[in-house]
Protein backbone atom coordinates (compact mmCIF):
# COMPACT_ATOMS: atom_id res chain seq x y z
CA UNK A 1 0.00 0.00 0.00
CA UNK A 2 0.78 3.73 -0.11
CA UNK A 3 -0.07 6.20 2.04
CA UNK A 4 -0.37 9.88 0.56
CA UNK A 5 1.03 11.91 3.25
CA UNK A 6 -2.07 13.43 4.93
CA UNK A 7 -4.95 12.31 7.04
CA UNK A 8 -7.62 13.53 9.12
CA UNK A 9 -7.08 14.70 12.34
CA UNK A 10 -10.42 13.73 13.88
CA UNK A 11 -12.01 10.17 13.77
CA UNK A 12 -15.29 11.10 13.35
CA UNK A 13 -15.82 12.64 10.14
CA UNK A 14 -19.09 14.15 8.71
CA UNK A 15 -20.13 13.69 4.90
CA UNK A 16 -23.26 15.11 2.18
CA UNK A 17 -23.76 14.04 -0.97
CA UNK A 18 -25.00 17.58 -2.58
CA UNK A 19 -25.21 15.69 -5.66
CA UNK A 20 -27.07 12.56 -6.69
CA UNK A 21 -26.60 10.42 -9.85
CA UNK A 22 -29.56 10.76 -12.61
CA UNK A 23 -30.00 6.76 -13.11
CA UNK A 24 -30.48 5.73 -9.61
CA UNK A 25 -32.48 6.14 -6.33
CA UNK A 26 -31.45 8.37 -3.95
CA UNK A 27 -32.19 5.86 -1.05
CA UNK A 28 -29.85 3.19 -2.99
CA UNK A 29 -27.35 5.77 -3.31
CA UNK A 30 -27.20 6.66 0.09
CA UNK A 31 -27.15 3.27 1.60
CA UNK A 32 -24.42 2.47 -1.05
CA UNK A 33 -22.56 5.19 0.19
CA UNK A 34 -22.88 4.49 3.55
CA UNK A 35 -21.85 0.76 3.07
CA UNK A 36 -18.57 1.90 1.40
CA UNK A 37 -17.77 4.02 4.27
CA UNK A 38 -18.21 1.05 6.66
CA UNK A 39 -15.88 -0.94 4.84
CA UNK A 40 -13.28 1.33 6.44
CA UNK A 41 -14.86 2.04 9.86
CA UNK A 42 -14.66 -1.86 10.39
CA UNK A 43 -11.33 -1.82 10.70
CA UNK A 44 -10.44 1.48 12.78
CA UNK A 45 -12.40 4.07 15.25
CA UNK A 46 -13.24 6.45 12.43
CA UNK A 47 -16.93 6.60 12.00
CA UNK A 48 -19.15 8.47 9.50
CA UNK A 49 -22.13 10.21 9.50
CA UNK A 50 -24.25 11.56 7.13
CA UNK A 51 -25.56 15.10 7.16
CA UNK A 52 -27.80 16.71 4.93
CA UNK A 53 -26.77 19.99 4.50
CA UNK A 54 -23.99 22.26 6.07
CA UNK A 55 -20.21 22.09 5.94
CA UNK A 56 -18.97 18.49 6.53
CA UNK A 57 -15.39 16.69 6.11
CA UNK A 58 -16.13 14.65 2.88
CA UNK A 59 -18.33 16.13 -0.03
CA UNK A 60 -19.65 13.41 -2.61
CA UNK A 61 -21.20 14.31 -6.12
CA UNK A 62 -22.33 12.88 -9.45
CA UNK A 63 -21.12 15.31 -11.93
CA UNK A 64 -20.18 14.52 -15.67
CA UNK A 65 -17.01 16.36 -17.72
CA UNK A 66 -15.56 19.42 -16.31
CA UNK A 67 -17.22 19.86 -13.04
CA UNK A 68 -15.10 22.84 -11.47
CA UNK A 69 -11.81 21.05 -10.51
CA UNK A 70 -10.12 21.23 -13.50
CA UNK A 71 -10.11 17.21 -13.72
CA UNK A 72 -12.52 16.95 -16.07
CA UNK A 73 -14.28 13.00 -16.47
CA UNK A 74 -14.45 11.38 -19.74
CA UNK A 75 -17.70 9.91 -20.29
CA UNK A 76 -18.51 6.16 -20.03
CA UNK A 77 -15.83 3.91 -19.32
CA UNK A 78 -12.12 5.35 -18.51
CA UNK A 79 -11.80 7.34 -15.42
CA UNK A 80 -15.06 6.11 -13.20
CA UNK A 81 -14.40 8.69 -10.55
CA UNK A 82 -11.48 10.51 -7.99
CA UNK A 83 -11.26 11.84 -4.80
CA UNK A 84 -9.33 14.76 -3.17
CA UNK A 85 -6.83 13.25 0.07
CA UNK A 86 -7.39 15.03 3.28
CA UNK A 87 -4.99 17.68 3.08
CA UNK A 88 -6.71 18.59 -0.24
CA UNK A 89 -10.38 18.34 1.09
CA UNK A 90 -11.27 14.81 0.93
CA UNK A 91 -13.96 15.23 -1.39
CA UNK A 92 -15.23 12.37 -4.02
CA UNK A 93 -16.37 12.21 -7.31
CA UNK A 94 -18.28 9.92 -10.01
CA UNK A 95 -18.41 10.23 -13.24
CA UNK A 96 -22.35 10.31 -13.51
CA UNK A 97 -21.62 9.46 -17.51
CA UNK A 98 -21.09 5.81 -16.03
CA UNK A 99 -23.91 3.86 -15.70
CA UNK A 100 -23.80 3.21 -11.90
CA UNK A 101 -25.47 0.09 -10.43
CA UNK A 102 -26.02 -1.88 -7.22
CA UNK A 103 -25.87 -5.09 -6.26
CA UNK A 104 -25.48 -6.34 -9.92
CA UNK A 105 -22.90 -7.22 -12.92
CA UNK A 106 -23.93 -4.60 -15.27
CA UNK A 107 -22.53 -1.28 -15.37
CA UNK A 108 -20.31 -0.06 -12.56
CA UNK A 109 -21.10 -0.96 -8.83
CA UNK A 110 -21.14 2.09 -6.95
CA UNK A 111 -20.34 0.55 -3.55
CA UNK A 112 -17.12 -1.26 -5.04
CA UNK A 113 -15.69 2.19 -6.44
CA UNK A 114 -17.12 4.59 -3.89
CA UNK A 115 -15.31 2.26 -1.16
CA UNK A 116 -12.54 2.97 -3.07
CA UNK A 117 -12.77 6.81 -3.57
CA UNK A 118 -13.13 7.05 0.17
CA UNK A 119 -9.92 5.38 0.80
CA UNK A 120 -8.57 8.51 -1.08
CA UNK A 121 -10.39 10.68 0.92
CA UNK A 122 -8.39 8.86 4.16
CA UNK A 123 -4.95 9.45 2.79
CA UNK A 124 -4.38 6.15 0.63
CA UNK A 125 -2.90 6.37 -2.65
CA UNK A 126 -3.18 3.36 -5.01
CA UNK A 127 -1.57 0.24 -4.20
CA UNK A 128 0.50 -2.31 -6.88
CA UNK A 129 -1.41 -5.56 -4.80
CA UNK A 130 -3.18 -6.48 -7.32
CA UNK A 131 -5.98 -7.62 -5.30
CA UNK A 132 -6.12 -4.95 -3.28
CA UNK A 133 -9.15 -2.49 -3.26
CA UNK A 134 -6.74 0.26 -3.40
CA UNK A 135 -5.47 -0.96 -6.69
CA UNK A 136 -6.12 1.68 -9.10
CA UNK A 137 -8.11 -0.95 -11.85
CA UNK A 138 -11.96 -1.55 -11.49
CA UNK A 139 -12.12 -5.89 -11.21
CA UNK A 140 -15.93 -5.44 -12.50
CA UNK A 141 -18.80 -6.28 -9.95
CA UNK A 142 -17.84 -8.55 -6.92
CA UNK A 143 -20.67 -10.46 -5.16
CA UNK A 144 -18.56 -11.16 -2.44
CA UNK A 145 -16.44 -8.27 -1.16
CA UNK A 146 -13.92 -9.12 1.04
CA UNK A 147 -11.06 -5.70 2.11
CA UNK A 148 -7.64 -7.46 1.01
CA UNK A 149 -5.19 -7.19 4.15
CA UNK A 150 -2.85 -4.91 2.01
CA UNK A 151 -6.09 -2.37 2.55
CA UNK A 152 -6.24 -2.99 6.52
CA UNK A 153 -2.43 -2.72 6.62
CA UNK A 154 -2.64 0.86 5.35
CA UNK A 155 -6.12 2.17 6.80
CA UNK A 156 -4.62 0.96 10.27
CA UNK A 157 -1.15 2.51 9.28
CA UNK A 158 -3.42 6.14 9.64
CA UNK A 159 -5.85 5.50 12.23
CA UNK A 160 -4.92 2.42 14.30
CA UNK A 161 -6.44 -0.62 15.15
CA UNK A 162 -10.35 -0.57 16.29
CA UNK A 163 -9.94 -0.37 19.53
CA UNK A 164 -13.33 -2.18 20.33
CA UNK A 165 -12.07 -5.35 18.55
CA UNK A 166 -10.97 -8.74 20.03
CA UNK A 167 -7.91 -10.78 18.93
CA UNK A 168 -6.43 -8.87 16.13
CA UNK A 169 -9.35 -8.49 14.82
CA UNK A 170 -7.91 -9.04 11.08
CA UNK A 171 -9.66 -11.90 9.21
CA UNK A 172 -10.40 -10.42 5.80
CA UNK A 173 -8.00 -12.57 3.66
CA UNK A 174 -8.67 -11.95 -0.30
CA UNK A 175 -5.16 -12.59 -2.01
CA UNK A 176 -2.69 -11.81 0.96
CA UNK A 177 -1.71 -13.98 3.52
CA UNK A 178 -3.32 -13.30 6.95
CA UNK A 179 -0.86 -11.15 8.89
CA UNK A 180 0.07 -12.02 12.44
CA UNK A 181 -0.74 -8.66 13.80
CA UNK A 182 -0.19 -9.49 17.50
CA UNK A 183 0.49 -6.96 20.27
CA UNK A 184 4.72 -6.50 20.54
CA UNK A 185 5.87 -6.90 24.09
CA UNK A 186 5.56 -3.42 24.90
CA UNK A 187 2.08 -4.14 26.22
CA UNK A 188 2.64 -7.62 27.66
CA UNK A 189 5.41 -8.85 30.02
CA UNK A 190 7.63 -12.04 29.25
CA UNK A 191 6.18 -15.35 30.43
CA UNK A 192 9.09 -17.58 30.20
CA UNK A 193 11.96 -16.39 31.87
CA UNK A 194 15.13 -16.83 30.77
CA UNK A 195 18.81 -16.65 31.65
CA UNK A 196 21.27 -18.17 28.61
CA UNK A 197 23.58 -16.06 26.42
CA UNK A 198 21.00 -13.85 25.23
CA UNK A 199 20.04 -12.75 28.54
CA UNK A 200 23.36 -12.24 29.87
CA UNK A 201 24.11 -9.96 26.56
CA UNK A 202 21.14 -9.55 24.55
CA UNK A 203 23.05 -7.48 21.95
CA UNK A 204 21.97 -8.98 18.42
CA UNK A 205 23.68 -9.36 15.06
CA UNK A 206 20.58 -9.03 13.20
CA UNK A 207 16.99 -10.07 12.82
CA UNK A 208 14.02 -10.57 10.18
CA UNK A 209 10.70 -12.00 9.45
CA UNK A 210 11.17 -15.65 7.69
CA UNK A 211 8.38 -16.08 4.72
CA UNK A 212 6.43 -17.69 7.02
CA UNK A 213 5.91 -15.14 9.14
CA UNK A 214 8.19 -16.26 12.20
CA UNK A 215 10.40 -14.02 13.45
CA UNK A 216 14.27 -14.80 14.08
CA UNK A 217 17.15 -13.25 16.12
CA UNK A 218 20.86 -13.85 14.99
CA UNK A 219 23.55 -13.64 17.62
CA UNK A 220 26.96 -15.40 16.76
CA UNK A 221 26.69 -18.85 15.71
CA UNK A 222 23.39 -19.41 16.98
CA UNK A 223 19.67 -18.47 16.32
CA UNK A 224 16.85 -18.24 18.32
CA UNK A 225 13.06 -17.73 16.79
CA UNK A 226 11.02 -15.84 18.77
CA UNK A 227 7.37 -15.91 20.23
CA UNK A 228 4.94 -12.94 21.31
CA UNK A 229 7.12 -11.73 24.02
CA UNK A 230 9.78 -14.39 24.16
CA UNK A 231 12.30 -16.82 22.80
CA UNK A 232 10.71 -20.22 21.78
CA UNK A 233 11.62 -23.72 23.28
CA UNK A 234 14.56 -25.55 22.18
CA UNK A 235 16.18 -22.62 21.42
CA UNK A 236 19.33 -21.15 20.31
CA UNK A 237 20.14 -23.64 17.44
CA UNK A 238 23.23 -23.21 15.36
CA UNK A 239 23.05 -21.22 12.20
CA UNK A 240 25.06 -23.66 10.39
CA UNK A 241 22.19 -26.13 10.91
CA UNK A 242 19.19 -23.93 10.51
CA UNK A 243 20.56 -22.35 7.18
CA UNK A 244 23.07 -24.78 6.06
CA UNK A 245 26.21 -22.82 4.20
CA UNK A 246 24.88 -19.78 6.39
CA UNK A 247 28.24 -18.57 8.68
CA UNK A 248 27.90 -17.03 12.09
CA UNK A 249 28.01 -13.11 12.84
CA UNK A 250 25.98 -11.98 10.42
CA UNK A 251 26.11 -8.31 9.74
CA UNK A 252 22.12 -7.61 8.50
CA UNK A 253 18.96 -9.69 6.79
CA UNK A 254 15.72 -9.31 5.90
CA UNK A 255 13.11 -11.36 3.46
CA UNK A 256 11.95 -9.52 0.43
CA UNK A 257 8.20 -9.21 -1.26
CA UNK A 258 9.58 -12.01 -3.36
CA UNK A 259 9.87 -14.57 -0.06
CA UNK A 260 13.61 -15.11 -0.49
CA UNK A 261 15.61 -14.18 2.48
CA UNK A 262 19.09 -12.45 2.02
CA UNK A 263 21.50 -12.59 5.03
CA UNK A 264 24.93 -9.66 4.68
CA UNK A 265 28.43 -10.45 6.33
CA UNK A 266 31.35 -8.52 5.32
CA UNK A 267 31.31 -7.73 1.61
CA UNK A 268 29.23 -10.94 0.63
CA UNK A 269 25.64 -11.77 0.92
CA UNK A 270 23.88 -15.24 0.66
CA UNK A 271 20.26 -15.81 -0.85
CA UNK A 272 18.22 -18.57 0.52
CA UNK A 273 14.39 -20.04 -0.34
CA UNK A 274 13.46 -20.88 3.30
CA UNK A 275 15.98 -22.93 4.53
CA UNK A 276 17.66 -23.50 0.98
CA UNK A 277 20.68 -21.14 -0.21
CA UNK A 278 19.24 -20.18 -3.46
CA UNK A 279 21.73 -20.54 -6.03
CA UNK A 280 25.62 -19.97 -5.65
CA UNK A 281 26.47 -17.96 -2.91
CA UNK A 282 27.92 -15.99 -1.25
CA UNK A 283 28.15 -13.20 -3.90
CA UNK A 284 29.83 -9.75 -3.51
CA UNK A 285 27.25 -7.37 -1.79
CA UNK A 286 28.75 -5.01 -4.86
CA UNK A 287 27.20 -7.42 -7.22
CA UNK A 288 24.13 -7.89 -6.71
CA UNK A 289 23.57 -4.58 -4.33
CA UNK A 290 24.48 -1.60 -6.88
CA UNK A 291 25.72 1.21 -4.48
CA UNK A 292 25.30 -0.48 -1.06
CA UNK A 293 28.21 -0.67 0.94
CA UNK A 294 29.98 -3.30 3.08
CA UNK A 295 29.86 -4.55 6.19
CA UNK A 296 26.58 -3.23 7.28
CA UNK A 297 25.16 -2.57 10.61
CA UNK A 298 21.43 -3.65 9.66
CA UNK A 299 18.64 -4.00 7.23
CA UNK A 300 14.88 -3.71 6.48
CA UNK A 301 12.47 -3.92 4.10
CA UNK A 302 9.74 -1.09 4.75
CA UNK A 303 6.27 -1.85 4.58
CA UNK A 304 4.96 1.36 3.66
CA UNK A 305 6.90 0.86 0.41
CA UNK A 306 8.19 -2.31 0.08
CA UNK A 307 11.55 -1.08 -0.27
CA UNK A 308 14.50 -2.40 1.40
CA UNK A 309 16.55 0.51 4.05
CA UNK A 310 20.36 -0.44 4.90
CA UNK A 311 22.25 1.16 7.92
CA UNK A 312 25.27 1.70 8.38
CA UNK A 313 27.26 3.73 10.99
CA UNK A 314 25.20 7.59 10.80
CA UNK A 315 23.95 6.91 7.71
CA UNK A 316 21.30 4.73 5.65
CA UNK A 317 20.22 4.02 1.78
CA UNK A 318 17.13 3.40 0.54
CA UNK A 319 17.53 0.13 -2.55
CA UNK A 320 14.35 -0.06 -4.97
CA UNK A 321 15.53 -3.09 -6.48
CA UNK A 322 12.44 -2.09 -9.39
CA UNK A 323 14.84 1.02 -10.05
CA UNK A 324 17.68 2.06 -12.38
CA UNK A 325 19.79 2.35 -10.37
CA UNK A 326 18.24 0.82 -7.13
CA UNK A 327 19.67 3.32 -4.82
CA UNK A 328 19.30 7.57 -5.58
CA UNK A 329 21.95 9.75 -5.86
CA UNK A 330 20.57 11.48 -2.99
CA UNK A 331 21.48 9.08 -0.79
CA UNK A 332 23.16 7.80 1.79
CA UNK A 333 21.32 10.15 4.45
CA UNK A 334 21.63 10.47 7.68
CA UNK A 335 20.17 8.17 10.53
CA UNK A 336 19.23 11.37 12.31
CA UNK A 337 16.36 11.89 9.77
CA UNK A 338 14.57 9.18 11.78
CA UNK A 339 14.34 10.74 15.15
CA UNK A 340 15.02 9.66 18.26
CA UNK A 341 17.41 6.38 16.73
CA UNK A 342 21.22 6.10 17.55
CA UNK A 343 23.83 5.42 14.95
CA UNK A 344 25.29 2.08 14.51
CA UNK A 345 22.28 0.16 14.87
CA UNK A 346 22.65 -3.60 15.43
CA UNK A 347 19.26 -5.07 14.03
CA UNK A 348 15.87 -3.36 12.51
CA UNK A 349 13.08 -4.97 11.70
CA UNK A 350 9.57 -3.82 10.83
CA UNK A 351 7.39 -6.29 13.14
CA UNK A 352 3.92 -7.54 11.82
CA UNK A 353 2.14 -5.49 13.90
CA UNK A 354 3.02 -2.46 11.52
CA UNK A 355 5.45 -0.91 14.01
CA UNK A 356 9.77 -0.69 12.84
CA UNK A 357 12.10 -2.13 16.07
CA UNK A 358 15.75 -0.67 15.70
CA UNK A 359 18.44 -2.75 18.23
CA UNK A 360 21.50 -1.50 19.69
CA UNK A 361 23.12 -3.00 22.30
CA UNK A 362 20.67 -3.96 25.24
CA UNK A 363 17.85 -1.72 24.08
CA UNK A 364 15.62 -1.64 21.73
CA UNK A 365 13.17 1.42 20.22
CA UNK A 366 9.58 1.12 18.50
CA UNK A 367 9.60 3.48 15.56
CA UNK A 368 6.26 5.19 14.52
CA UNK A 369 5.55 5.34 11.24
CA UNK A 370 3.09 8.34 11.17
CA UNK A 371 5.19 10.52 13.18
CA UNK A 372 8.23 9.02 11.82
CA UNK A 373 10.07 9.34 15.05
CA UNK A 374 10.68 7.03 18.17
CA UNK A 375 7.59 6.22 19.61
CA UNK A 376 6.85 8.42 22.95
CA UNK A 377 5.79 5.62 25.08
CA UNK A 378 5.11 4.41 28.79
CA UNK A 379 8.05 3.50 29.98
CA UNK A 380 9.80 5.24 27.39
CA UNK A 381 12.17 4.36 24.65
CA UNK A 382 14.76 2.68 24.36
CA UNK A 383 13.53 -0.32 26.77
CA UNK A 384 15.49 -3.44 27.21
CA UNK A 385 15.51 -5.93 24.60
CA UNK A 386 16.04 -8.68 27.13
CA UNK A 387 12.98 -8.35 29.08
CA UNK A 388 10.89 -7.31 26.49
CA UNK A 389 11.88 -9.34 23.47
CA UNK A 390 13.50 -12.33 24.67
CA UNK A 391 11.77 -13.51 27.92
CA UNK A 392 14.50 -12.41 30.26
CA UNK A 393 14.43 -11.69 34.07
CA UNK B 1 -12.24 4.92 -25.56
CA UNK B 2 -9.10 2.50 -25.50
CA UNK B 3 -5.61 3.37 -25.92
CA UNK B 4 -4.21 1.90 -29.01
CA UNK B 5 -1.92 4.42 -30.02
CA UNK B 6 1.52 5.85 -28.51
CA UNK B 7 -0.09 9.71 -28.51
CA UNK B 8 -3.12 8.08 -26.12
CA UNK B 9 -0.37 6.01 -24.15
CA UNK B 10 1.64 8.98 -23.71
CA UNK B 11 -1.80 10.97 -22.03
CA UNK B 12 -2.13 8.00 -19.99
CA UNK B 13 1.05 7.73 -18.60
CA UNK B 14 0.72 12.09 -17.75
CA UNK B 15 -2.45 11.87 -16.68
CA UNK B 16 -1.32 9.34 -13.98
CA UNK B 17 1.80 10.75 -12.97
CA UNK B 18 4.04 8.16 -14.44
CA UNK B 19 5.25 10.84 -16.96
CA UNK B 20 5.77 14.48 -15.55
CA UNK B 21 3.99 17.07 -17.60
CA UNK B 22 7.26 19.58 -18.20
CA UNK B 23 8.06 15.60 -20.36
CA UNK B 24 8.23 17.28 -23.38
CA UNK B 25 11.08 19.29 -23.83
CA UNK B 26 10.27 22.86 -25.75
CA UNK B 27 13.94 23.32 -26.49
CA UNK B 28 13.99 20.81 -28.96
CA UNK B 29 11.05 21.28 -30.34
CA UNK B 30 8.58 19.08 -27.51
CA UNK B 31 10.30 15.95 -28.00
CA UNK B 32 10.06 13.05 -25.55
CA UNK B 33 13.35 11.66 -25.31
CA UNK B 34 13.61 7.82 -25.25
CA UNK B 35 14.83 7.26 -21.74
CA UNK B 36 12.45 9.23 -20.29
CA UNK B 37 9.27 7.49 -22.04
CA UNK B 38 11.23 4.04 -21.66
CA UNK B 39 11.16 4.90 -17.33
CA UNK B 40 7.49 5.73 -17.79
CA UNK B 41 6.50 2.57 -19.51
CA UNK B 42 8.12 0.38 -17.18
CA UNK B 43 7.17 2.25 -13.96
CA UNK B 44 3.87 2.19 -14.83
CA UNK B 45 4.35 -1.96 -16.06
CA UNK B 46 6.01 -2.52 -12.47
CA UNK B 47 3.10 -0.52 -10.81
CA UNK B 48 0.49 -2.83 -12.60
CA UNK B 49 2.14 -6.19 -12.03
CA UNK B 50 3.07 -6.16 -15.77
CA UNK B 51 6.43 -7.91 -17.09
CA UNK B 52 8.53 -4.69 -17.27
CA UNK B 53 9.50 -4.16 -20.70
CA UNK B 54 9.38 -1.10 -21.42
CA UNK B 55 7.85 -1.15 -24.31
CA UNK B 56 3.99 -0.35 -25.36
CA UNK B 57 2.61 -3.88 -25.98
CA UNK B 58 -0.61 -5.26 -25.64
CA UNK B 59 -0.69 -6.64 -22.65
CA UNK B 60 -0.14 -2.76 -21.14
CA UNK B 61 -2.75 -0.92 -23.76
CA UNK B 62 -5.19 -3.37 -22.46
CA UNK B 63 -4.76 -2.33 -19.13
CA UNK B 64 -4.24 1.19 -19.85
CA UNK B 65 -7.51 0.96 -21.58
CA UNK B 66 -9.56 -0.78 -18.32
CA UNK B 67 -11.88 1.57 -15.84
CA UNK B 68 -9.95 3.05 -13.34
CA UNK B 69 -10.11 5.66 -10.83
CA UNK B 70 -8.87 9.48 -11.86
CA UNK B 71 -6.45 9.88 -8.80
CA UNK B 72 -2.84 9.73 -9.86
CA UNK B 73 -0.94 6.37 -9.76
CA UNK B 74 2.50 8.38 -8.43
CA UNK B 75 1.92 11.50 -6.25
CA UNK B 76 5.67 12.21 -6.53
CA UNK B 77 5.59 14.42 -9.73
CA UNK B 78 5.10 17.86 -7.51
CA UNK B 79 2.08 18.00 -4.90
CA UNK B 80 -1.47 17.21 -5.96
CA UNK B 81 -2.08 21.20 -6.61
CA UNK B 82 -5.98 20.43 -6.97
CA UNK B 83 -7.78 22.17 -3.88
CA UNK B 84 -10.86 21.50 -2.99
CA UNK B 85 -12.80 25.02 -3.93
Amino acid sequence: YALQGSRWRVKALTYKISKYPKRLKRSDVDTEVAKAFSVWSEFTDLTFTAKASGPVHIEIKFVESEHGDGDAFDGVGGTLAHAFFPVFGGDAHFDDAELWTVNSPRGTNLFQVAAHEFGHSLGLSHSDVRSALMAPFYRGYEPVFKLDTDDVLAIQALYGKKSTQSGNGLNPTSGGASPRTTTRPAFAPPRAPRDDMICKDPKIDALFNSAEGQTYALKGNKYYRLTENSVAEGYPKLISEGWPGLPGDIDAAFTYKNGKTYFFKGTKYWRYNGRQMDGDYPKEISEGFTGIPDHLDAAMVWGGNGKIYFYKGSKFWRFDPLKRPPVKSSYPKPISNWEGLPNSIDAALQYTNGYTYFFKGDKYYRFNDRTFAVDAADPPFPRPSGHWWFGCK
Amino acid sequence: APVSTTTQAEIYLSQFGYLPASARNPANGGLLDASTWIKAVQDFQSFAGLNVTGELDDETMQLMSKPRCGVRDKVGYGTDSRSKR
